[in-house]
């Protein structure tokens, strides 16, 4: 309607342009929030080099594109949006923990909204070795989770990698953040550590492009829409 | 759908555009640079209920109801969106990692009487 006069459809007079703005902007602000399940706007504490960004956003089309060949990878079937379902893709940066001369620590958290009624499909860690020197290193990866009963972490899985030449490796995880969140967790923990007199894994500095990262796929599912026809 | 235009009163969409970088959301919202909020706005007199946006078949068939329930008793008709998209965001969450997602049905492309 015109500017003063009652709007003809709910009688209303029409608000004035930079009235109607604000409450457009402010409608705007509330949807995406609320449909990411965000109370409020995330504070980015620490934002991602854009290079560790840009390296991580190929390993996960990469890693989308192995999905899509090894059909024997768990993927869960394609489902329509707006089914109730919502699917996300996430990166998470390691944060650095403890370390001594032959392990390191590192914290991976995954989102609150996420965690309860999520299903993972997939997630791996993407590991970066620098110049591991001559010959063959044996590392031990050690997928930590805190323990439900008390202060302690329990070993939630252990896996051996030798390392010969700098470059990435790969590990799934899928199960352990999965467990995670069953349990209402946010926090994995990866222990990496060397035999011998191998110094610690040589891993890429944290603002270097090849930062350590989990890359998951998951889904969650959404209070159920009534769809109106 | 038809797109609002000039002083047009008539059911159509009507295109607003939510700048991140204007509202300060730009540090978190990795992609894209901003939200297309459209929204249907205008009359639906009963002549032209179910007019496209929906099967023309249809417009015939609330047509030929409301003639055989007597035109007063119609409910009203709105304005409706008719045809949606998803919202693509690339983001960071609270824990500063960084989550791709898709919002389904967040961007209106076109709209219609019921």
């Amino acid at each position: 309607a015109l500017k003063g006069a009652p709007c003809p459809a709910c009688g209303l007079t029409a608000l004035a342009p930079a009235a109607q703005r604000d409450i457009l902007i402010a409608l705007a602000k509330q949807s995406i929030l609320s449909k990411l399940r965000l109370p409020d706007r995330p504070n980015i504490t620490q934002p991602t080099s854009r290079g560790a960004l840009l390296t991580a956003l190929r390993g996960m089309r990469a890693q989308r594109v192995d999905t899509a060949v090894s059909p024997g990878m768990p993927r869960g079937g394609s489902v329509r949006p707006g089914m109730g379902v919502q699917e996300y893709e996430m990166l998470s940066f390691a944060e650095s923990g403890s370390s001594t001369s032959r392990s390191t620590r590192l914290h991976f958290r995954f989102t609150q909204e996420l965690s309860g009624s999520t299903e993972i499909l997939q997630a791996t860690l993407y590991l970066f070795w620098a110049d591991p020197g001559p010959g063959t290193h044996p590392v031990t990866v050690r997928l930590l989770q805190p323990d439900p009963t008390g202060p302690n972490v329990t070993v939630a899985s252990e896996t051996r990698l030798e390392v010969q030449r700098a470059g990435w490796t790969t590990l799934d995880v899928g199960q352990a953040v999965q467990s995670l969140f069953s349990q209402g967790s946010q926090r994995l923990t990866v222990e990496l550590a060397v035999a011998e007199d191998w110094r610690s894994p040589r891993l890429a500095g944290h603002s270097d492009s090849h930062w350590p990262f989990v890359a998951a796929q998951a889904r969650a599912r959404t209070p159920h829409r009534v769809r109106r026809r | 759908g038809i797109d609002c235009s000039g002083d047009s009163r008539m059911c159509c969409r009507k295109e607003f555009f939510v700048d991140f970088k204007e509202i300060g959301w730009e540090d978190w919202i990795i992609q894209p640079e901003g939200y297309q909020m459209n929204y249907c706005v205008g009359l639906c007199p009963l002549h032209v209920a179910g007019i496209p946006g929906l099967a023309a078949s249809f417009h015939t068939a609330v047509l030929n109801l409301i003639k055989a329930n007597n035109a007063d008793a119609a409910a009203d008709s709105c304005c409706v969106p008719t045809q949606r998209r998803p919202l693509s965001l690339l983001y960071y969450d609270r824990d500063s990692n960084i989550v791709k997602t898709d919002i389904p049905d967040m961007i209106v492309d076109a709209c219609g009487c019921t």
